[in-house]
């Protein structure tokens, strides 16, 4: 699975994921990339959100759209309620991570397994990468 | 309008390679690919385009890259060839296309992105989207395409498993593509 979060100079937000799905799965499965509010999700008035990981439990948590709900209530701060939400989808037998980035502010990168392919641009467009911990 | 600080963030899979597995040209093709995505999606935000346009850039070509699972390079089902989805989503007012279990489209989030603004619906699966997506002229390649050696080795070997009944010990790379 792969995606991106981007917000642009008009604090746009805009999330997208693209998926084969895990290794001989069954015809039809359909994990939670696609889903809107699992895997998938964007809403200026909060944040932007692409998930990776155990499909099924991301789809019933409906992970992005919960953390977009966290933060748009105002409970928690965006890296926080990222990085509680998927400690809380981990004790769920939810392994995966997930990107996300809000209306300000650096993009939040969190994973709960050994390690998550991932990247983004700080504010003077250096790159950075990472595969581990 | 004010202008606010653009970002970008972008993954490639939480199934990653054990780290003492994974020799150091695979490493660096790995950033590489990551490096390549964030460029064209930062490209495109830095000359002031829409969050949308650069997360779609940034993912295609994550797709394009046979590392990462999506697209070229995208995992095998059970029955031996690639079923892709995809999704794209706009936060001014919530637009969103998603597609499911197709295969053809050499990027499926552009084909997300047909669904979101031509389809009238936000999710379409199967033979049904296929159809759409070459209504709307979406050019087909062969499932062949999409195939790499390193997936359907992952395949054989999990078919092999499940056919002896040994346990699932496959690492989240193999697992999660």
């Amino acid at each position: 699975t792969v995606g991106a979060v981007a917000r642009d100079v008009n604090g746009g937000l805009a999330a997208a994921t693209s998926t084969g799905g895990y290794t001989a799965k069954r015809p039809g499965r359909v994990g939670d990339a696609p889903v809107i509010g699992a895997g998938t999700f964007a809403d200026d008035a909060s944040c932007a959100v692409s998930c990776t990981g155990s499909g099924e439990v991301f789809i019933r948590y409906t992970a992005s759209a919960e953390l977009a709900a966290r933060v748009r209530l105002g409970r928690e701060k965006l890296d926080e309620a990222a990085s509680r939400l998927i400690a809380e989808l981990g004790a769920r037998d939810g392994e995966g991570g997930m990107i996300t980035v809000g209306a300000e502010g650096a993009p939040v990168l969190v994973f709960n397994c050994s390690g998550m392919y991932r990247g983004y641009t700080d504010e003077e467009g250096v790159l950075w990468t990472a595969i581990h911990r | 309008m004010t202008k606010t600080l653009p970002a970008l963030a972008i993954h490639g899979g939480a199934g990653t390679v054990p780290a003492h597995q994974l020799d150091n040209e695979s490493r660096a093709a790995y950033h590489e690919g990551l490096r390549t995505a964030l460029r064209a999606g930062w490209k495109l935000l830095h000359a002031g385009a829409p969050a949308l346009d650069a997360v779609m850039a940034a993912v295609k070509a994550l797709e394009d890259d046979t590392l990462f699972n999506a697209g070229r390079g995208a995992v095998l089902t059970s029955a031996g060839r690639p079923e892709m989805d995809a999704a794209i989503m706009r936060g001014s007012d919530r637009a969103a296309g998603a597609v499911a279990g197709i295969c053809g489209p050499r990027n499926p989030v552009e084909a997300a992105r047909l669904v979101m603004e031509q389809s009238g619906h936000v999710l379409m699966m199967g033979k049904g989207a296929e159809a759409f997506l070459r209504e709307v002229g979406m050019e087909f390649l062969p499932a062949s395409y999409f195939e790499t050696a390193r997936r359907r080795a992952a395949l054989e070997l999990e078919l092999a498993r499940r056919a002896s009944g040994a346990p699932d010990i496959r690492t989240d790379a193999d697992r999660h593509g």
